[in-house]
């Protein structure tokens, strides 16, 4: 079974701003 | 046939073929007649001038061909003869044929940089203590254990009244030591300059008092420099690089005047002189073309064996280590290119969320994923998981 690829529209930032990938 | 590979392209030691290296040279004499004009030498009128430059040129049509000194009244009174080779040579002999009686005492001596510093060949001379302060040569060569400047019998006069120097690099060196071997007999052969000193003409009485009696005059010609360019084994001729000078022809990965340095980049093993036996040519780095530079470590030279020393500077490609033979973090090895392919090293390209960091497995591209993450970048759930909303777990197992 291939999986998706994560689909980075779905994630919460809120609580990770600092985290949050540049696009 | 390139004297200095062999049939098989491996390089081999090799050696300029024995010229004069003085056939053509300038010669600098201290004294020339013919300035002031005399009955018998007028400097301004070429057939009855006597110029240095008689003594190394070819010979030919010019009705004089000997130089003569100015007519001079002291002995002893040193008339120098000087030659600029050029370049560095190997000495292997040198002569002067004498137009006239020779004289009784001669220095040979020679220069290794140029002329800034001068050191004795060897002497000639019938009073060897008296004009030199040295003993007669030992006829079986030098006492010691390397060559030296001994005092030899004059030069010969000849039944023609003129007479000969001849001196070879032999005489003065003891039996037995080899070229190849012998860095001692390297530098005794070695020469950029030669200088022969006239000191004390024939026909002058051996008197301490040393008046001379008569004016008399030094005159010779054919002064021959027979020599190979000095190339240390890695050139088989010397050619004129574009301001005139004499330069080797280097192979073997080396450069220079003498050829006496690795090429840049050449430099995986130390300089060498090249022997008969061995060509010591100087080694490229082993960049696997990610390199233009690199520099040697004698370090690592040893700890190899001996063998390899070059450390690459500045790998390109993504590559880094020693050689530029691995990838540089972040990026791993694409198996489907070649490793001097620019296109060796690939980026890990880890998925931001998915991946725990951005460096992967140099050899398979593997990015260290989060739990439940799976992909060579990390980039999808594994089976039994979906994706959530929190980007610290990006996948949680499917309830």
């Amino acid at each position: 079974e291939v999986m998706p690829t994560l689909d980075m529209a779905l994630f919460d930032w809120t609580d990770y701003e600092d985290l949050k990938p540049e696009v | 046939a390139d004297p200095c590979h062999d049939e098989g392209g491996a390089p081999r030691g090799c050696v300029p073929g024995l010229v004069n290296a003085a056939l053509g040279r300038e010669v600098l004499a201290s004294s020339t007649c013919g300035r002031p004009a005399t009955r018998a030498c007028d400097a301004s009128d070429p057939r009855r001038a006597h110029p240095a430059a008689l003594l190394t040129s070819a010979g030919g049509t010019a009705s004089p061909v000997c130089w003569r000194s100015d007519s001079l009244t002291q002995a002893p009174l040193n008339v120098t003869l000087t030659v600029p080779l050029g370049k560095a040579f190997e000495l292997v002999f040198v002569s002067l044929r004498f137009c006239s009686t020779p004289p009784t005492s001669v220095a040979l001596l020679k220069s290794q940089d140029h002329g800034r510093s001068w050191v004795p060949l060897g002497f000639f001379s019938s009073r060897c203590g008296l004009d030199y302060g040295r003993l007669p040569a030992p006829t079986n060569g030098p006492a010691g254990p390397g060559p030296e400047a001994l005092c030899f019998p004059e030069p010969q006069a000849q039944p023609d009244g003129g007479g000969l120097l001849a001196f070879s690099v032999q005489d003065g060196s003891p039996p037995g030591l080899d070229l190849d071997s012998s860095p001692v007999l390297q530098d005794w052969v070695t020469a950029t300059d030669i200088r022969v000193v006239l000191t004390r003409p024939a026909m002058l009485g051996y008197t301490r008092d040393s008046a001379a009696m008569a004016p008399y005059a030094y005159s010779a010609t054919e002064l021959q420099v027979g020599g190979r360019c000095k190339c240390n084994g890695h050139a088989s001729q010397c050619l004129q690089d574009t301001q005139g000078h004499l330069i080797c022809d280097c192979r073997h990965g080396t450069e220079g005047a003498d050829c006496s340095r690795c090429k840049p980049f050449y430099c995986d093993r130390p300089w060498q002189r090249a022997t008969a036996w061995e060509a010591h040519a100087c080694l490229a780095c082993d960049c696997n073309g990610h390199a233009r530079r690199c520099r040697f470590n004698m370090e690592l030279y040893r700890l190899s064996g001996r063998h390899s020393g070059g450390v690459c500077l500045n790998c390109r490609h993504n590559t880094a280590g020693r050689h530029c033979h691995y990838c540089r973090e972040g990026f791993y090895r694409d198996p489907g290119h070649a490793l001097s392919d620019r296109r060796a090293c690939r980026a890990c390209d880890c998925h931001p969320v998915g991946a725990a960091g951005k460096t992967c497995n140099q050899t398979t591209g593997q990015c260290p994923c989060k739990d439940g993450v799976t992909g060579l970048t990390c980039n999808r759930c594994a089976p039994g998981f979906q994706q959530s909303r929190s980007p610290v777990a990006p996948c949680v197992k499917t309830p």
